[in-house]
């Protein structure tokens, strides 16, 4: 006992931890020894313990942290330097910038949400449904039995990401939630996710002419939604903060939900004052709804294709 | 950040992308 006791718990944890990362690698060669033999493996999700230890990182006192310290404005004679860095480091393309001169912006804040030249992105005008920002197409496709794929082999629930169909009366008495949203005959739902990498442009812009006519904010963790992390943890969608606006297309249902990250903890939409994001009290699995329809407002917004919609914070 | 869009439209919509591809805000996502 006494020898037990003796025993310094640091080694026991290096032990630990170094045999649970072997035994991880080991798993993840096997996975790539079956598909170079062209076995499709299922991605390795996280499990209960691993998601739940991953949620306990305080990630979002960290975003707001991170999001004080750039509202510090930089000595100008700095300023060059740390942006330079940060460009060389994400691959930030200034000469599409619509200010280029790095000395302009007062505060990394300030420069992540520069904006473009408007020559810089040309708004595709023979399609009727546009990318809403630059990123990456992490995953697209048709929604089938309820869950949405955030990447290949790795889905989420609908129904949790957007929350109850409460938002508009609904007539007949659908199957399943996912009839409640197609409202025509013969329409089918689609989703695409786009992921901002660090170095994006972070303002994002209406997708198609709508009308947008309900916010729902998910308060949440704030984990990382890269890519890598997003074929780890299934439902990431749903336990990030975010912000669902739904209304209406040519077509019928759309919907556009920004979802925060770490670094990017805040989500502004221009035409909602009210809504404030990565509040440091909420309760767990709350969410708030605001309706943009009023009595005399019976439209809710109406948003024109490549119109500015919102923007991505730091912290 | 990541921005998800969920909309209906006719069966015979079809993106013109890739997974994994960069895209530019503006540019199109696919067609009827």
């Amino acid at each position: 006992k006494y020898k037990m006791a003796r025993m310094r718990p640091l080694p026991i944890l290096i032990a630990t931890g170094s045999g649970y990362l072997g035994y991880d690698q080991y798993g993840r060669y096997k996975d790539r020894e079956l598909q170079k033999l062209g076995i499709e493996v299922p991605p390795r999700v996280a499990n209960e313990l691993q998601v739940t230890i991953y949620k306990s990182i305080p990630t979002r006192l960290l975003s707001r942290a991170w999001g004080r310290l750039n509202q510090v404005d930089l000595p100008t004679w700095l300023r060059k330097p740390i942006y330079s860095l940060y460009i060389w480091t994400f691959g930030v393309n200034m000469k599409e910038a619509a200010v280029e001169d790095l000395q302009h912006y007062r505060n990394l804040g300030e420069f992540f949400r520069r904006k473009l030249k408007p020559q810089a992105r040309p708004v595709c005008d023979s399609h009727c449904v546009i990318s809403p920002a630059d990123g990456k197409i992490l995953h697209f496709g048709r929604v089938k039995n309820c869950e949405v794929e955030q990447v290949k082999g790795v889905t989420y629930s609908l129904e949790t990401f957007l929350g109850p169909y409460t938002w508009t009366e609904s007539l007949d008495d659908p199957s399943s939630f996912q009839d409640l949203l197609v409202t025509k005959e013969g329409n089918e739902l689609f989703h695409c996710v786009v992921y901002l990498a660090p170095g994006d442009y972070h303002c994002f812009h209406s997708p198609t002419d709508w009308r947008v006519a309900h916010r729902r904010h998910f308060p949440g963790s704030l984990m990382s939604v890269n890519p890598g992390v997003a074929r780890w943890i299934k439902e990431l969608f749903c336990h990030n903060e975010r912000v669902v606006l739904s209304g209406e297309w040519t077509h019928g249902f759309f919907s556009l939900t920004a979802v925060g990250a770490t670094n990017v903890g805040s989500i502004r939409i221009y035409f909602d004052k009210e809504l404030r994001t990565n509040n440091p009290r909420y309760n767990k699995g709350s969410y708030n709804d605001l309706s943009y329809v009023s009595n005399n407002n019976r439209e809710g917004v109406t948003m024109r294709k490549g119109e500015h919609l919102g923007e991505f914070n730091l912290g | 950040s990541t921005i998800v869009l969920l909309f209906e439209a006719p069966r015979d919509f079809k993106f013109s992308l890739t997974a994994g591809q960069k895209i530019h805000f503006g540019e199109p996502l696919g067609t009827m």
